[in-house]
């Protein structure tokens, strides 16, 4: 049968920084092709596609809500394959290979993690799953 | 077929959606 693309609106303007990306205009409607866990969605747009935030899309129809994994106070262990350093107040700075939680897996890419005592967003795309259960202390 | 996501984390939403998220 015919494939049903998912539509979304542009609720902000969107610049591309590499081919790969298409620039958007808020209002504008897009397909959704394919979503990376990364927060980026591969989309068309009139004749373009591309790969765009997802952050900088919402749901044409129904709750936003509804396809986000609800958060897990508890916490999965991930290791950072990268170092990132934060630069919204909102954010965590972590080097490579420090052990975390993560608390809230976000659609947009940015998922909620815990270090300690710090809570902040942080890059999907530059977390690995260790597979191990958190040990009950 | 697609080529693979960009490897740079996407950009933070932008500020309208936070304050929708908050």
């Amino acid at each position: 049968g015919p494939i049903i693309l998912e539509s979304y609106r542009v609720i902000a303007d969107y610049s591309h920084t590499s081919k790969y990306e298409i620039t958007l205009h808020i209002g504008d409607l897009v397909e959704i092709v394919e979503k990376s866990p990364n927060g980026w969605w591969f989309c068309q747009c009139d004749t373009k596609r591309g790969w765009v935030p997802a952050s900088y899309l919402e749901p044409l129809d129904g709750p936003e809500e509804s396809e986000e994994a609800d958060p897990n106070y508890a916490g999965e262990l991930y290791i950072t394959t990268k170092a990132y350093k934060a630069a919204q107040d909102d954010e965590l700075t972590l080097e490579t290979g420090e052990t975390i939680e993560v608390i809230h897996k976000l659609l947009d890419g940015w998922w909620v993690v815990r270090k300690g005592e710090e809570t902040g967003h942080f890059p999907s795309m530059f977390l690995y799953r260790t597979g191990e259960k958190k040990e009950m202390v | 077929s697609i080529k693979l996501p960009p490897q740079n984390p996407p950009p933070r939403p932008p500020a309208e959606m936070r304050r929708k998220r908050a």
